[in-house]
């Protein structure tokens, strides 16, 4: 079996930029667990969207929905 | 369907647009046609007028651009971002900006401009992203023919500016199968490797057993070469193939990957000119037969010899007694036939030849 998704530093990098731009991520430096955590709530709040299994975890589906053409405008109006 | 914080519109119904530049990919009559019919696709569901400038400012100003293009709302070369447009409101407010990195196109190849324009300039009126994704404003690019509008997206405008009043004649598109709606019939059902896949509509939903939630997909984003509606669709898993039958034309896919030499027609299975559909198949790995069903009766096709068993068509009725006379879909799991009618699904004991339970169609979906 290869690594899961999310230990690949190249997914982590796309979730970011995904998540940064369509889903209001925070950008800078925080705490280790501030960030996760920050992370993770916004996989869920994307997961929730489309409709994905919400876990929080950068699965293969997760990843899939990331990487497909689409409109530039977030996802979420705030 | 979503708006924008404080329901961001425009507050009177004409509205002016200008088209700033024009992509080299297609001709400067076929932009002006595509952003013309993306707008009336609007103006057909509301009140709203569009009247086109060609010098000055517009409320809605439209343009090509790459990457920078003047707003600090970068594009990112080909592929990914598509295009983005901003909510009613002064200066920069239904601006709609398309990535000219992207190939536009007047068809499915490609991206099709009107299709994208159209979700743009939602966004100019005042429409968010929507989680349908059956509505033209799901944020995922996807190519469909007729008319783009959804339910979903016409409830969503007219909720800003009310209906057309001359009541416009248009055909939405429906929403988006709901799962665990108690009344879902299906399409079509297979394996795909390990996967099931249901077909409903315009939709297909992917069961992984590896995935606890379904995940549903429109058809034409996976395959856009299949049609919108599936009839019937079967694994035979030692050629590791799936079949997938809309009319009188069949399909075949190795994995997710159409295979060449398709489509075909039905009747090269040696199925009569008269059968025109097909209601549901279902390939038995133990006999490498696969049934087909027509309407009240049923034919059986030897894999093996790629050819119809003789003494077919039989009364469905009759050879599988207790589940109606006609069928969706059916799948075949560990000497069980699972048959799917309008709401219901019927578990079949193939060896024992009687039903064994009944159960709601969606109950696949642990509703």
């Amino acid at each position: 079996a290869g690594p899961l998704p999310h230990d690949n530093p190249d997914n982590v990098r796309l979730a970011e930029r995904y998540l940064h731009r369509f889903y209001g991520l925070p950008a800078g430096l925080r705490g280790r667990k501030a960030s996760l955590d920050a992370f993770q709530d916004k996989i869920k709040e994307m997961q929730e969207f489309f409709k994905l299994e919400v876990t929080g975890n950068l699965d293969e589906n997760t990843l899939d929905v990331m990487q497909q053409p689409r409109c530039g405008v977030p996802d979420v109006g705030e | 369907y979503n708006h924008f914080p404080r329901k961001l519109k425009w507050q009177n119904t004409n509205i002016t647009f200008r088209i700033v530049n024009y992509t080299p990919d297609l001709k400067k009559s076929d932009v002006d046609r595509a952003i013309r019919n993306a707008l009336n696709v609007w103006a057909d569901v509301t009140p709203l007028t569009f009247k086109k400038l060609n010098e000055g400012i517009a409320d809605i100003m439209i343009s090509f651009g790459s990457k920078e293009h003047g707003d600090y709302n970068p594009f990112d070369g080909p592929n990914g971002l598509l295009a983005h447009a901003y909510p009613p409101g002064p200066g920069i407010g239904g601006d709609t900006h398309f990535d000219e990195d992207e190939h536009w196109t007047k068809d499915s190849s490609t991206y099709n401009l009107f299709i994208v324009a159209a979700h743009e300039l939602g966004h100019a009126l005042g429409m968010s992203h929507s989680s349908d994704p059956g509505a033209l404003m799901y944020p995922v690019y996807s190519y469909g023919e007729g008319f783009p509008l959804a339910e979903d997206d016409i409830e969503g405008i007219q909720e800003l500016y009310g209906p057309n009043p001359n009541h416009r004649k248009v055909k939405p598109k429906p929403d988006a199968p709901q799962k665990c709606d108690p009344m879902l019939s299906f399409d079509a059902v297979t394996e795909l490797r390990g996967e099931t896949i249901i077909f409903k509509d315009r939709f297909y939903w992917r069961i992984h057993p590896q995935f606890v939630e379904p995940e549903q997909t429109l058809i034409k984003n996976t395959w856009p070469s299949l049609p919108n509606k599936v009839d019937a669709a079967y694994e035979n898993p030692e050629k590791d193939q799936v079949f997938i039958f809309s009319g009188i034309r069949m399909w075949a896919l190795n994995g997710y990957t159409l295979v060449d030499g398709y489509p075909k027609y039905i009747h090269k299975l040696g199925l009569p000119k008269s059968v025109r559909k097909i209601d549901a198949a279902v390939h038995i790995r133990e006999t490498g037969k696969t049934l087909l069903f027509t309407d009240e009766e049923y034919w059986s096709y030897d894999e093996a010899s790629g050819s119809m068993d003789t003494g077919y068509p039989r009364s469905i009725e009759t050879d599988f007694p207790g589940m109606g006379d006609e069928v969706d879909a059916a799948a075949f799991h560990y000497g069980y036939l699972y048959f799917f009618h309008e709401h219901v699904q019927y578990e079949y004991s193939y060896n024992s030849r009687k039903v064994i339970r009944v159960l709601r169609a969606n109950s696949i979906f642990n509703c």
